[in-house]
């Protein structure tokens, strides 16, 4: 059954281990060597989460918001960058129609990443609050399984906790264009990994030859408020290699109230 | 309920941008903060088929019809708010994020911000700090009539303003910075609960920043216009 139209969210079946830990590489891991999570040192990981989400979850470290064990994680300036550098791996399966696309969609990720797909790698660019789409199309297997991998790196300038705290610690992590909160602030105690990780929605898009892209809606009034106009924009990209004639539509419908249902 | 259609023609490989007509709606249900009445939405779908392949891709998502305004008082310095052409007296709280290791849930989201809006809450003030929030945050907000203060990511402390004093001139990327202020303003756009974007806490953005942001921001001229024509137009992005 090929795949209908929409978004479907990768969210289960995810492992993690160290990158320190792994000694292959992302093409390796999937194509020849996938990993399992029977062996070290795989673990289940919880995404979107951070790395220390996923330790936690395993039980690796204890939970950092509980007594003073947050003391007891080392610190990223103490073990360095590459002990919450993370590789992240998932199996999916889909069945591609003709002039069908499929985008591989990171709605955040925490700093940096590299992308493996069957084989084929892609970077994501630094920055926590940006997403990443990237069309993989063509380096689907459109029947049976697909092997994704991401190698999650920190933040660049991750920053040292000096003894006596302080808002931001030493604001190494301004550099960057991250959440600054993760150096401690007098309201809390630093999160140990910087929050590193994908850390929001991993999803695949299919759709046809034409795909919508973050369409606009504003409204203007007159009249106080009697006269109302809903103006959308809308960008569309034709993936195909001939010219895309469309129908484009905009239905704007009530939201059924309560247990009322609109039929 | 109202639907709309437009044929157009989209060259191969090309990146476009269209705009509809305009939709037009008489005394349509507005959307207002949690106290001053109810937050209706409506439900906007827009799809979109091509010849001899059929529907080639659908997007919804809620809008409510509301407008916002808000100025500095200049008597009182403070920031007045006004809703649909209604003054409102803000009760707001500040917002870090849900958790320190990002396990981020709708079930979370919504218990959160349904407990703001019990406290008679009507604003949440998300602290440059932290995060841009996500789209499931917003949309509670939307739901419980939370309106929102969303900072971008400069603080006092870290960019300028601490002890010792550091990064004056902010991150070191300014490039990435915008790209990834324009990418979270397209992420959070359409949610009517979107109150105030805000360049950061306690800390003006650098110049070029803050500039950018500012310019960035502003209604796009082509909205402030009374709507009689239908006029639509087509613009190649790329």
């Amino acid at each position: 059954m090929a795949e209908a139209i929409g978004k479907r969210v990768l969210d289960k079946g995810w492992l993690a281990a160290r990158s320190t830990e792994v000694d292959l590489t992302g093409v390796e891991l999937t194509t020849t060597t996938p990993p399992s999570s029977d062996h070290s040192p795989w673990i289940e990981a919880l995404i979107p989460g951070t790395v220390l989400a996923t330790l936690v979850k395993n039980k690796l470290v204890p939970d950092p918001f509980y007594g003073l064990e947050n003391e007891s994680i080392i610190d990223i300036a103490d073990s360095g960058r590459e002990h919450y550098t993370f590789w992240f791996f998932t199996t999916f399966e889909c069945n591609l129609s003709t002039n069908s696309y499929v985008e591989l969609n990171f709605r955040a990720i925490n700093y940096s990443a590299e992308v493996y797909l069957n084989g084929h790698k892609e970077v994501l660019p630094k920055g926590m609050f940006r997403r990443h789409s990237i069309d993989v199309t063509e380096f689907l297997n459109s029947s049976g399984e697909n092997m994704l991998a991401v190698l999650v790196y920190p933040p660049d300038h991750p920053g040292t906790i000096p003894p006596e705290g302080g808002q931001g610690g030493d604001h190494e992590i301004g550099k960057d264009v991250a959440a600054q909160y993760v150096e401690g602030w007098d309201w809390m105690a630093p999160i140990r990994d910087r929050n590193t990780g994908i850390w929001d929605e991993v999803s695949l898009s299919f759709t046809g030859p034409v795909k919508i892209v973050d369409p606009h809606l504003v409204s203007s009034f007159f009249d106080d408020y009697k006269r109302a106009y809903l103006h959308t924009t809308v960008e569309l990209v034709n993936k195909g290699d001939l010219v895309a004639d469309c129908t484009l539509n905009i239905q704007v419908g009530t939201e059924p109230e309560g247990d009322l249902i609109l039929v | 309920e109202h639907l709309q259609t437009q044929k157009l023609s989209i060259p191969a490989g090309s990146h476009v941008q269209y705009t509809l007509p305009e939709l037009f709606f008489y005394k349509p249900n507005l959307w207002w903060p949690n106290g001053m009445g109810k937050q209706s939405l409506y439900n906007v779908e827009i799809t979109v088929d091509v010849e001899d392949h059929g529907e080639s891709d659908s997007w919804s998502e809620h809008f409510g019809f509301r407008k916002i305004e808000s100025d500095i008082d200049t008597t009182t310095g403070g920031r007045l708010f006004k809703v649909n052409g209604e003054p409102i007296f803000i009760r707001g709280g500040n917002w870090i994020l849900s958790d320190g290791l990002l396990r981020l849930s709708k079930k979370r989201y919504k218990t959160d911000i349904k407990f703001h809006a019990d406290m008679n809450f009507n604003m949440i003030r998300c602290w440059g700090g932290g995060l841009a929030e996500r789209p499931e945050f917003y949309h509670y907000c939307d739901i419980y009539g939370l309106l929102v203060w969303q900072e971008f990511w400069i603080t006092g402390d870290v960019d300028g303003r601490g002890v010792p004093v550091s990064n004056p001139d902010g991150p070191l990327d300014h490039d990435l910075f915008l790209l990834c202020a324009r990418d979270t303003v397209k992420l959070l756009r359409n949610h009517p609960s979107l109150a105030l974007w805000v360049g950061g806490n306690e800390q003006v953005p650098p110049d070029d920043i803050n500039t950018a942001l500012k310019n960035d921001l502003q209604l796009h001229p082509y909205f402030e216009t009374n709507f009689e024509s239908n006029k639509n137009f087509k613009k190649e992005i790329s």
